[in-house]
């Protein structure tokens, strides 16, 4: 049988809503390490990848590897009826083709389960290869999401370029142009607040604002992103979650022909 | 414009 158990809830709550408008179905993966996911939204031009380690949860029982498929619109409706600070249990016995949720408020005095129906998912697994960056830039999170959200309202894609000036963030559109110029800051009283820019080589890629956006979903995880590129390579963005593990999400770029 | 390049370009089917 398969079996964790979160007492910080609301993280499972906050990881289904950054992920559910990507992707529509997907494969999880449970086992001795964790409870993961990969899956790519349905153009195959963003994929995500969840990692969630199985130290991270209080309870945790994986006694052989299981593969569940599940809706993520239909489990995101799941755990939305789970208070925030709710306990959430996830359960699924050997042989059967339903899921449970089971919610637990904090003082013991409501219990409910709901039980939701797997499905057969064909997915395929991509092997992401280990690389070094050209620029890694780690930024709050709440200011990368403000930023892809004021250059939607100018152009559909943004033009990420890493100088030793620092990062400069640039759309176009019909209206006119926008720049926006994040310089290395690590002078700051609070960590999370820093702009640390680590730089190789200078690097500049091009990627749709559409899936940048949908990316910044997961800004309540964490308050810091990390922004990672290397020339004609996909970009990684990943949010950390709370000592537990990450959400990555990979974006193809365009590239001029 | 530019042309949008899909993930499996990058990234090998296992």
């Amino acid at each position: 049988m398969f079996e964790l158990r979160l007492v910080q809830g609301s993280l499972l709550k906050k990881v289904l809503e950054s992920i559910k408008d990507l992707v529509n179905d997907a494969n999880f993966d449970c086992s001795s390490t964790g409870f993961s996911l990969q899956a790519m939204d349905s153009s195959h031009v963003a994929l995500v990848a969840l990692l969630l380690r199985s130290e991270g949860f209080e309870h945790y029982r994986c006694d052989r590897n299981l593969t569940m498929g599940m809706n993520l619109a239909n489990m995101a409706k799941m755990l939305k009826c789970a208070g925030n600070d709710d306990i959430i249990t996830i359960k699924a016995d050997d042989g059967t083709d339903t899921v449970t949720f089971m919610f637990e408020s904090p003082s013991q005095d409501k219990i409910s389960d709901f039980e939701m129906k797997l499905m057969d998912i064909d997915s395929e697994h991509l092997g992401i290869p280990e690389a070094e960056y050209e620029a890694i830039i780690r930024m709050p999170s709440a200011e990368f999401a403000r930023i892809c959200r004021d250059l939607s309202s100018i152009g559909d894609t943004v033009v990420i370029s890493v100088t030793k000036e620092g990062v400069r963030f640039s759309a176009r559109g019909d209206i006119g142009a926008a720049n926006i110029v994040c310089r290395q800051n690590a002078t700051v009283d609070k960590p999370e607040d820093a702009t640390i820019i680590e730089m190789q080589e200078p690097v500049t890629l091009t990627f749709a604002l559409r899936y940048m956006n949908s990316f910044t979903k997961a800004t309540p995880l964490a308050e810091q992103v990390t922004i990672s590129m290397s020339s004609d390579l996909p970009v990684v963005v990943e949010y950390k979650v709370a000592g537990m593990g990450y959400i990555r999400y990979y974006l193809a770029p365009k590239i001029e022909e | 414009g530019p042309k949008q390049y899909t993930i499996t370009k990058f990234f090998q089917k296992l």
